[in-house]
Formats: C-alpha cells, sequence, structure tokens
C-alpha cells in the first residue's frame, strides 16, 4: 500500500509544471524516504531529478518500493480538477496497475477521486556524482527567470561567466548583443533577495536558452535558485521545495568543436 | 559555433 497526503493541492500542481515541459513520463520512484523522479527529456540534453521527502507529506505510507511510470499530460489534467487550497492524496496498491489521486476539499463537502493507467516506462537510470563545483551561484529565481527570457531574443545560446566579482549572461545574434551582469549583493535586508557567489575558479559555460526557459518554470516553487557550474560539465539548476525537497535540472554545456 | 552535448555522455547509466 502507499500513501501521500499533502494538506494543499498547490506545491504539486507546482511540481507538475515544472516538469511536464521537458517531460511526457516519468517514473515515480516511491520507497519509506519519500518520492523520486529521474528522467531525461527528449531529446537527452537535460536531466530533471526531482525528490520528495517522506517526512515533509502530511501522511506518509510506502509498505514496499513501488515505481509509478506516469504520463505527465495525463496527470496535469487530473491536477486542473484540484482546486489549490484541496487536500490531495496519491494512493495505490503494491502490485498496481493505476494509481488514485483524491482530493478533498476544506470543508469536507467536496470529495473527488481519479484513476489514473500506470505506465511501464524502460527509462535509462544515469548516476549522478557528487562534485565540487568551481562555482556555485544563489540568487533570486524571478531575477534568473527574467534574464533567461530576456536573453533568449537575442540568441539560441547563454553564455554564464562566472568570476569572484559577480556572474555574467551574455548572448549575441543577428540583432545585436547583450549581457547581463550581477554583482554578488551585500547587507540585503532579505535573504531571498541575495545573490551569493561562491568562487574557486572562474568558470564561462554556454548552455541552450531555450533549456533554461524551462527550467524556469520552476521558479513557483522557490525565491532562490542555485546555479552550480565546473568547465566542460552539466551546470546544476537547483529549485528547494520548502519542507518537502528540491527539483534539480542537469543541463549539458554547448562544447566549441 | 558551440557544439550541444548530450546529458549522457557526463553520467554513467546505472
Amino acid at each position: 500500500m502507499f500513501e501521500a497526503r499533502l494538506n494543499n493541492a498547490t506545491t504539486l500542481k507546482k511540481i507538475l509544471d515544472a516538469i511536464k515541459d521537458l517531460l511526457n513520463e516519468g517514473t515515480f520512484d516511491c520507497s519509506d524516504s519519500g518520492i523520486q523522479l529521474q528522467a531525461m527529456d527528449n531529446s537527452h540534453v537535460s536531466l530533471v531529478s526531482l525528490t520528495l521527502r517522506s517526512d515533509g507529506f502530511d501522511k506518509f505510507r510506502c509498505d514496499r518500493n513501488l515505481s509509478m511510470g506516469m504520463n505527465l499530460g495525463s496527470m496535469a489534467k487530473i491536477l486542473k480538477c484540484a482546486n489549490n487550497d484541496d487536500t490531495v492524496t496519491i494512493k495505490a496498491q503494491d502490485n498496481a496497475d493505476t494509481v488514485t489521486f483524491m482530493f478533498e476539499s476544506q470543508n469536507q463537502e467536496k470529495v473527488s477521486d481519479y484513476e489514473m493507467k500506470l505506465m511501464n516506462l524502460d527509462q535509462e537510470h544515469l548516476g549522478i556524482p557528487e562534485t565540487d563545483y568551481s562555482c556555485v551561484v544563489r540568487m533570486p529565481a524571478m531575477e534568473f527567470a527574467r534574464i533567461c527570457r530576456d536573453l533568449a531574443q537575442f540568441s539560441e545560446s547563454v553564455v554564464i561567466c562566472c568570476t569572484k566579482e559577480g556572474v555574467k549572461f551574455s548572448a549575441s545574434g543577428d540583432v545585436g548583443s547583450a549581457n547581463v551582469k550581477l554583482a554578488q549583493t551585500f547587507n540585503v535586508d532579505k535573504e531571498e533577495e541575495a545573490i551569493v557567489i561562491e568562487m574557486q575558479e572562474p568558470v564561462v559555460l554556454t548552455f541552450a536558452c531555450r533549456y533554461l526557459n524551462a527550467f524556469t518554470k520552476a521558479t513557483p516553487l522557490s525565491n532562490q535558485v542555485q546555479l552550480s557550474m565546473s568547465a566542460d560539465v552539466p551546470l546544476v539548476v537547483e529549485y528547494r521545495i520548502a519542507e518537502l525537497g528540491h527539483i534539480r535540472y542537469y543541463l549539458a554545456p554547448k562544447i566549441e568543436d | 559555433t558551440a557544439k550541444q552535448t548530450k546529458i549522457g555522455s557526463f553520467f554513467e547509466k546505472e
């Protein structure tokens, strides 16, 4: 028996919004420690890794490890049927071929359940090694989303250059060129407005804008985003989900021929 | 021009 409950459907809706543009389907691996999903996008350029800890749920029970392959478009249709303040419970029997989403209104007067067929997905699982990154940047998630959106107008690619002075995002194309420089902040009133740069070595990396923009669909989940970079390895874009877990996106760099 | 790499070339299959 598997059962996981969140007192508010908003978080689950936001999580799905953060992954459904990149992934058509995904396997939710459930164990007593929580729920994990790892999947590459269709073109195998990026990887999504979602971790939801069992202690972050309002109720969590998982008697046996369970892998549930779900079509994320179908899941999105179902979650649209939940009000933001509904309690959502995800339920499945052991070895079941369906999963049930139950939504309960705050006053308990409306209870709906939606059963969805599970899929057998043959997805490759990649081992991601613990890495010490040359540069780690923490910045407001809204600011990162804004920069990715703005620079995508100028080029398919953005160059991220990080030094101890700051981080610079650049794009150049037919129209011209664009540069956005952010300096590390000192003495900001609110922690969520801070820009913090931890640098061991400077890095310059090139990434495809369309994936960065897809990652920023996670912005509603977190005030801050963390970018971890080292030369010639994938960028990690991490959004923490308060008291529940995190979503990490790995993006393969563009490398000069 | 820079060439897009694939994510699978950086991580080992499990």
